[in-house]
């Protein structure tokens, strides 16, 4: 018995959260299309921003962090190149 | 706060801005009274000086631009972004640019107000990179503050004046508002205004803040317009009757009612709507029985009690809060019913009361529902 649908982020969200660590947490891209390294440096930056939000920091995007990416706000990084 | 660090501020103290365009979301004259005083923000704590010119470059070049409008930055259309400014240095530093897909407004709740966007921007034209306070203007994300009544945060003072330092020309008869400080969970002296579940959540109000508790246990803090425009900062009480699914909040006479984060049609109303006698002025915590379908009402050591099913007052009240609640003694600030059991705030101390044992069980200390 399965526990139910693995709740996914629907697609945009994944455009969204990708766009929103790159331009503000400098997220970068990583070599391989889904090499573990690229997965930690995600997580990375995920953590980062909820640590820097006052988000309990999980480095996997939950409900919470998602309304924060999507709330309107400066466009100056925190985390600048 | 932060800054950008490597010592990027002005050399100087007399600095000249220019607007360079205009938005049609507002008259010409809004737009240079709205920047001119969003400039004001910081010149009134620092020793800082702002020139308009209108020819010719400028330390702080101002725009409106959408989309590609010739920086390395692109703006997002509607929502997101909403603008963006550059820290100080010769050509484009300084500079603070608008995303003009956005609705900018001079005094509404509906678009983004200009005044708070630029006072924000200008930070960065100044030296200040983003704070991790959630009530400092520097704070990166956007919440609506009441234009009339904004105070530079203690937060971002501090910041600018770590730069440029104190505004040395102040006039000693007429003091500045204190800066507001962001109140601290950790503060073993504070003193909650209110506290309230929300849908399964507990919820910790205080001045223009609240905490909510996420499911890891960690304490959120977010200004109260940042989820309920229309509320009041500096409540009394909260309650949330769960029969209704509504959240009430208090604050002197008013009663504002809650559903998720809109306000109810027809709110604020008056305290005696509550079904409160008219001479109860004010009230200073109140919670729901879901059990009994009571609202309890306090005025410091006295009580009053709503029968929600019949909509009337239950007679022989007030009472005495030590009459209903033995062994809970002082005045109670704030209340809140929690997996069936009752917690009586009187200060910084938060009397745990039993309502089917009728005694209390514990007397906690904030820390042990506000987690630090």
């Amino acid at each position: 018995v399965h526990s139910g649908p693995i709740s996914r982020q629907a697609d945009n969200d994944d455009a969204l959260i990708q766009s929103y660590l790159k331009k503000f947490y400098n997220l970068t891209e990583q070599t391989g299309p889904h090499s573990k390294g690229r997965t930690n440096h995600m997580s990375e930056k995920i953590a980062e921003m909820q640590k820097f939000f006052g988000l309990t920091v999980t480095g996997t995007v939950d409900q919470e962090t998602l309304q924060v990416m999507k709330k309107p706000r400066c466009g100056v990084p925190e985390v600048a190149q | 706060y932060t800054t950008f660090g490597e010592g990027l501020k002005w050399p100087k103290n007399q600095l000249t801005y220019r607007i360079v365009n205009y938005t049609p979301d507002l008259s010409q004259a809004e737009v240079d009274s709205v920047l001119g005083k969003a400039l004001q923000v910081w010149a009134r704590v620092t020793p800082l000086k702002f020139t308009r010119i209108s020819s010719g470059d400028a330390d702080i070049m101002i725009s409106f631009g959408a989309g590609s409008h010739g920086d390395y930055y692109p703006f997002d259309g509607p929502g997101g972004t909403l603008a963006h400014a550059f820290a100080p240095s010769a050509g484009i530093g300084g500079d603070a640019h608008f995303d003009e897909d956005e609705l900018f407004t001079s005094s509404s709740t509906k678009g983004y107000l200009l005044f708070l966007v630029a006072a924000h921007e200008f930070g960065h034209s100044l030296g200040l990179s983003h704070s991790s306070d959630p009530g400092a203007l520097m704070y990166p994300t956007y919440s609506y503050r009441d234009p009339n009544t904004f105070v530079l945060p203690r937060d971002d003072v501090n910041g600018i004046q770590s730069l440029y330092g104190p505004n040395t020309d102040v006039n000693p008869d007429k003091p500045a508002p204190p800066p507001p400080v962001t109140p601290d969970a950790c503060d073993p002296s504070l003193v909650l205004d209110a506290v309230s579940t929300l849908r399964g959540e507990k919820i910790f109000f205080k001045n223009s803040f609240f905490w909510r508790i996420s499911g890891s246990g960690q304490a959120e803090q977010h200004l109260i317009k940042s989820f309920w425009t229309d509320a009041p900062d500096n409540i009394d009480a909260a309650y949330e009757n769960t029969a209704q699914d509504k959240l009430y909040l208090i604050k002197d006479q008013k009663v504002w009612a809650l559903f998720g984060y809109d306000l109810v049609q027809g709110y604020p109303k008056s305290l005696s709507s509550l079904g409160l006698p008219t001479k109860v002025k004010k009230i200073s915590a109140a919670l729901y029985d879901k059990n009994t379908r009571k609202t309890l009402f306090f005025t410091d050591n006295y009580y009053y009690s709503y029968d929600e099913s019949r909509k009337v007052m239950d007679k022989g009240y007030p009472k005495l809060v030590e009459q209903g609640f033995p062994g809970v003694t002082g005045k109670i600030t704030a209340a809140f019913q929690y997996n069936g059991l009752t917690y009586l705030y009187s200060g910084n101390r938060v009397f745990e009361y039993s309502p089917t044992s009728k005694k209390v069980t514990r007397v906690l200390s904030n820390s042990y529902l506000l987690p630090c």
